[in-house]
């Protein structure tokens, strides 16, 4: 399972 | 956080800012390109989905709430409201050019084949191109008004700041994502050219004139 990486970039 | 993203999503706000400002005070949006922002629209309801989903920071929802209530109010200021000052004749670049491959792209290279993820991959490639039918109605109609340019400045100077704030991640954090940099350099340099026209003329008091 590959961990959506969170965008915390606008 | 850091001072380049920061500085990078304020001259991100000024522009939007100035844009706004530019249709509402003359009442015109002669020499803009609807076409961009219809661009931009779509650029950040993609982008902006994970609103509902995940909660990063009060700033991060503030400004994602702030960039779609601008995106969508500048299309109609354009479409509707200011409809008879819009230029048909010089906003003709052909956007299905843009949206396509951005599409395309976005289903080869992503970092997980989840719609989420998928929307917001075609957002940041879609994003890096926006920019193009604006560019493109300059040089068609071989000039701006001072305003447009320094939205226009405002606008690429975000993205290029970005820049400085992935170099700064990748030293500070070792936190990388090489899909964002990547079209957030071909973003940049698109600008480039207008970047020489704005510091070398615009900055001289002179109206920015293109090399017809």
């Amino acid at each position: 399972y590959v961990a959506r990486p969170v965008h915390d970039e606008l | 956080m850091n001072i380049f993203r920061l500085t990078g999503d304020l001259a991100h706000l000024l522009a939007i800012i100035i844009l706004l400002l530019k249709i509402w005070k003359t009442r015109s949006c002669a020499g803009i390109s609807g076409k961009s922002q219809i661009l931009f629209a779509i650029v950040y309801t993609t982008r902006y989905l994970d609103l509902v989903t995940t909660y990063v920071s009060a700033y991060n929802t503030l400004m994602k709430i702030f960039f779609l209530g601008s995106s969508f109010a500048t299309v109609y200021l354009i479409y509707v409201k200011f409809k008879a000052t819009y230029d048909h004749n010089h906003d003709t670049f052909r956007i299905e050019f843009l949206i396509l491959p951005a599409v395309i792209l976005a289903l080869l290279i992503n970092h997980a084949f989840t719609p989420l993820e998928i929307l917001w991959t075609f957002s940041i490639y879609l994003e890096s191109v926006a920019i193009l039918p604006q560019l493109f109605m300059v040089s068609k109609t071989g000039e701006a008004e001072s305003i447009t340019s320094h939205y226009l400045f405002a606008l690429g100077s975000y993205r290029g700041l970005y820049i400085l704030n992935w170099i700064y991640r990748y030293a500070m954090e070792s936190h990388y994502d090489l899909i964002a940099i990547v079209a957030g350099i071909v973003q940049t340099v698109l600008y480039c050219d207008f970047f020489y026209l704005y510091i070398t003329k615009v900055l001289k008091g002179k109206k920015l004139q293109l090399p017809a």
